[in-house]
């Protein structure tokens, strides 16, 4: 299966989701 | 050569969402990413709403590039 080969592109992920985060405050309506 | 390496990178993050390869990411497809992110269903709803520009309910593989894109420095046209 390929869920190992995958992990690196999941902390990418997860970093790129962060920043997002980041730089948009979460919504306040 | 640089915006076929993001596409071809964001393409990568993108299947990793869109695990049904649907062609689309929705809120669901996010929420279930919490079980591999150390995102909370809130942040990753977030992250949608974030990425989702014409708030369709819909990520596209346009969408998430354009966003990535940002991410890494990439400044969008407008």
């Amino acid at each position: 299966d390929s869920k190992a080969a995958a992990s690196g592109s999941e902390g990418v992920l997860a970093n790129f989701f962060n920043s997002l985060l980041s730089k948009k405050p979460a919504t306040s309506p | 050569e640089m915006q076929d390496m993001l596409t071809q990178k964001a393409t990568e993050l993108f299947m990793l969402c869109d695990k049904e390869e649907k062609g689309f990411i929705t809120k669901r497809d996010m929420q279930r990413l919490g079980g591999e992110l150390p995102l909370t269903p809130d942040q990753l709803e977030a992250v949608f709403d974030s990425l989702d520009d014409d708030g369709n309910g819909y990520l596209t593989l346009e969408e998430f590039t354009e966003g990535f894109g940002g991410f890494l420095g990439f400044g969008s046209e407008d």
